[in-house]
This record gives structure tokens, C-alpha cells and sequence, in this order.
């Protein structure tokens, strides 16, 4: 079921599946999926509970793999691949680390536009 | 305006800050702007203190009932910059150090050592958001962080990108030319810190493309405000 949730929410990410074709040219066998892996764990001394909470996040990792790769085409201008954040779902990673409340609506009564100021010489 | 200007090399941002697996971003983001205010009003850099808003920042924004400030569930840099006017200020991060979850305000209003004097929300317009930054210190501004899990480096530009405002960060600087190999070209861009810890983007900084061709790209341009603060003499 974890392993579904990941693939639900990788699917709920439009803007991205619109636009971008298959990654079977960069499917990654298990062998050097799991060498990835170690690496991040050793990198960013990352510990699991148990055996089943490893492998779920193992597959998370994976899918946010395939993620990069797909902000790499469309964001060409910046480098995107293995990050602190590549064992957690797009939804832990709202929940845990995104913080705006309200969509970022700055109404906030008393508040007041700042005065236009000059912008030349 | 000058083409370059980053107010890392003036003195006036401190350290990245890591809010740990906690929703305060918006705190960070507030503290990051009172902190470059205090030292525009006093020449001192003064790391304050984001726990404190965590803990004590309950303020909502009246038109918007949800958008209340609450600890690691959320806030809004506006409604905390309106808590901090209300409470006083702000103590340092040595008094008053962060830990990354929500406790009992422990509000020491005899340790405060700096005071929101104005705020203030700036147009969405690149020229008077650059304008803004030069006269006033960083400014705190929301932006859609769906392409900052996966980001390592360089100007970030994506082709799309939402306009939703999730995360709260800094707007430090910005520069004319970052040179981007993929496009052989040089590209403006806005220098973002964020709190995310050093070992994330670049040394906790993110870049993401400004001008006419990616006028207010994942909604960076579209909340932005913008303090000043008055200098607060310990007795």
C-alpha cells in the first residue's frame, strides 16, 4: 500500500505528467537502485526503523529519482537530482518542510502597499 | 538601480538557519527580514530568534480566517510581522533558541532586541521589488516550492511552473547575469535564502530566474513585504 500511495502521488503531479515522455532509457535495475540508495543513507546519515520502512523508502527514493530527472528537462537552467529530501513523498514534503498558510494571501487589514519608489539613476 | 546587489556582502544576513522537519518557514523568513532591518536601523547584525513566533505567534489575518500563525502548521510573514508590532519585538536566537517544535511561549519582553517599526507590501513589479531590497534590507516573500525538493544549483528557470505560494523564504539580492550552460546564455536571477540547512542548495541558497521573460516565475514575485525597525537599547 506504500508503495501505491507513492505511485498516487507521483501521479497527482500534472504539471509534470503532461509534458514529459517514458524514462525507460534511464530505468535503473535494482542492483544500482539500491547502490543509490546506500549512498544517500551513508550521505545523509539517514537510519530506518526496521527492514519494510527501508524498502518503502527505498521505492520513494526511486520514484523521486525518476523526479529529477523530469525537473532536470524542465528546468534546464539548474542542476536537480539527489537531495536531504529524496526518501520523502511530495505530500511528507509539504506537510513536513512548506509552511504558508492561505496560499500566501498577504490581506492582511493594517498592512499597507509600500510607496512606489524611484528606479532610474 | 545598481545591476548586482546582494545584501550578503553588506553584512546585514545572517547564518542559514535549518527549521528541521518543522512547517515554520514563515518564522524564518520573518526573523531573516527583521534581522537585515535591524542592522539597516543599527549596523549591528543580530540573529533573532524564530522559536519565539513558533511559541508565541498565534495572530490570524482578519479577511482570511484560516490563515491564522501556528507553530510548525503554518503562518503568514504579514500576521507575524503584525504579532511582532503587537508583542514588541523579537529576543535573539541565544535567548530564546530554537528546537523545532511548537511549545509554551516562553516571551521575555525585557529580552527583546529588535522592533518592527512599519511593514509594508510591495507591488508585483521586479523593478520596485529590487527597489524595496536595496532601500530596506531583504524582504520577506512566498514562493511555489515544487521544484526546490529536487534543486542542487544553479538558476533555477522551469518552463512551468505554479503560482500557489507554499513556502516562506528570503529575498537577499539578485544578479544581471548567472551564466547557464544549457541556454549559452547569461540569465538574471534573484538570490532566495532559505532554511533549509547549508548542506541544501547552493550552501542554502536558491537562485530562480527574474526579468521580462520569467516575470513572476513560480509566483516569486506576487507576495512580497517589506520592514523597518527601530533600534532597541537594552536597559
Amino acid at each position: 500500500s506504500s508503495s501505491a500511495s507513492a505511485e498516487r502521488e507521483e501521479e497527482e503531479d500534472p504539471l509534470i505528467e503532461q509534458v514529459v515522455g517514458g524514462d525507460d532509457d534511464e530505468l535503473m535495475s535494482e542492483l544500482e537502485a539500491e547502490a543509490h540508495f546506500a549512498s544517500f543513507e551513508r550521505r545523509f546519515g539517514k537510519a530506518y526503523g526496521d527492514a519494510g520502512e527501508r524498502a518503502y523508502r527505498m521505492s520513494v527514493f526511486s520514484a523521486n529519482l525518476r523526479r529529477a530527472r523530469r525537473h532536470q528537462r524542465l528546468d534546464p537552467t539548474a542542476e536537480h537530482g539527489v537531495t536531504k529530501f529524496s526518501d520523502l513523498t511530495p505530500a511528507e514534503f509539504r506537510d513536513r518542510f512548506l509552511g504558508l498558510r492561505g496560499g500566501g494571501r498577504p490581506n492582511l487589514a493594517g498592512s499597507r502597499d509600500a510607496p512606489i519608489l524611484p528606479t532610474d539613476g | 538601480l545598481p545591476a548586482d546587489f546582494d545584501w550578503r556582502e553588506h553584512g546585514a544576513v545572517g547564518p542559514v538557519k535549518d527549521q528541521g522537519s518543522c512547517g515554520s518557514c514563515w518564522s524564518f523568513s520573518t526573523s531573516g527580514a527583521l534581522e537585515g532591518a535591524h542592522f539597516l536601523a543599527t549596523g549591528k547584525l543580530e540573529v533573532l530568534s524564530e522559536q519565539q513566533m513558533v511559541d508565541c505567534d498565534h495572530e490570524c489575518d482578519p479577511s482570511e480566517s484560516r490563515a491564522c500563525d501556528s507553530g510548525c502548521n503554518g503562518g503568514l510573514m504579514t500576521t507575524a510581522f503584525s504579532y511582532l508590532m503587537k508583542s514588541g519585538g523579537l529576543q535573539t536566537e541565544k535567548d530564546y533558541p530554537y528546537v523545532g517544535r511548537e511549545n509554551t511561549c516562553k516571551f521575555d519582553k525585557s529580552k527583546i532586541v529588535a522592533q518592527v517599526k512599519n511593514f509594508s507590501v510591495v507591488s508585483v513589479n521586479e523593478d520596485q521589488i529590487a527597489a524595496n531590497l536595496v532601500k530596506h534590507g531583504p524582504l520577506a516573500i512566498g514562493i511555489n516550492a515544487a521544484f526546490m525538493q529536487t534543486y542542487i544549483g544553479g538558476v533555477s528557470c522551469p518552463f512551468i511552473c505554479g503560482k500557489h505560494l507554499d513556502h516562506g523564504v528570503l529575498l537577499v539580492g539578485y544578479g544581471s547575469a548567472g551564466y547557464t550552460p544549457i541556454r549559452f546564455k547569461d540569465m538574471p536571477y534573484w538570490i532566495i535564502k532559505n532554511s533549509w540547512g547549508e548542506n541544501w542548495g547552493e550552501h542554502g541558497y536558491y537562485k530562480i530566474c527574474r526579468g521580462p521573460r520569467a516575470h513572476n516565475k513560480c509566483g516569486v514575485d506576487s507576495m512580497v513585504s517589506t520592514v523597518t525597525a527601530i533600534h532597541t537599547k537594552k536597559e
